[in-house]
């Protein structure tokens, strides 16, 4: 494992740990879509159903579990936790789930690697999981007050999928017969939806001003 | 092969 790949998992765990802190401990989850985090769960239960058959490594099964259980569980918290779902701008986060799911559904029974369930599940994970943080990013746009641990929440997942791309060019040049159109194609277009919120983000940094989205 | 090799991300 290179240096990129570790960072981008720890970027993605530091992502997750941060949503967790907020929902936790401020018991809110304002600003946080509903939609993009049960989009995130089915990715999750789509794409680690090996996690039972085929062992990779223990970092790679515990990393599989502690992703599959902080995207149920903070589901969980949003739909059914007395105090925290009260904080859910359900008014604001209407994007629709279908939307996403099945032209994403129907892309991986048309191009996948192999057609067998497993990698017709897999390549569709890969898929929704590039456009899971739509809805997220139109709650953002919508939200006049982003808090910082939602900034920060979503500028992690975004840096996780840049070092994924540099993680997959390393691996090109240092391993034989490396070539993954499917997951680069996807995680590129994922990465890009990040392009507008990086720019937002970094303007409020630098000039020290909360951070705002125009709508 | 390709689709293990693949699989080794998260």
């Amino acid at each position: 494992m290179n240096i990129f790949r570790f960072a981008g998992d720890m970027t993605h765990l530091a992502s997750v740990l941060v949503l967790l802190l907020k929902i936790h401990t401020i018991k809110s989850c304002a600003g946080i879509s509903l939609k993009t985090q049960e989009l995130y769960a089915l990715v999750f239960a789509t794409r680690y159903l090996d996690l039972f058959t085929d062992y990779i490594s223990l970092y790679n099964t515990l990393m599989k579990l502690i992703f599959l259980g902080s995207s149920f569980s903070i589901v969980w918290y949003i739909r059914y936790h007395k105090i925290v779902r009260r904080s859910y701008d359900k008014d604001q986060d209407t994007f629709r789930h279908y939307f996403l799911v099945l032209p994403c559904l129907l892309l991986a029974l048309l191009i996948n690697e192999k057609f067998t369930f497993r990698e017709v599940m897999w390549t569709f994970s890969l898929y929704l999981e590039a456009v899971a943080i739509l809805p997220q990013l139109v709650l953002l746009q919508r939200t006049r007050n982003i808090d910082n641990l939602t900034g920060q929440y979503v500028f992690l997942l975004g840096a996780y999928r840049a070092l994924y791309i540099l993680n997959w060019i390393y691996r090109y040049f240092t391993e034989p017969h490396y070539v993954h159109w499917i997951t680069w194609i996807s995680g590129l277009v994922q990465t890009l939806l990040y392009a507008d919120f990086f720019y937002y983000y970094f303007q409020s940094w630098k000039n020290n001003v909360k951070l705002e989205l125009p709508a | 092969s390709a689709i293990v090799s693949q699989h080794d991300e998260l």
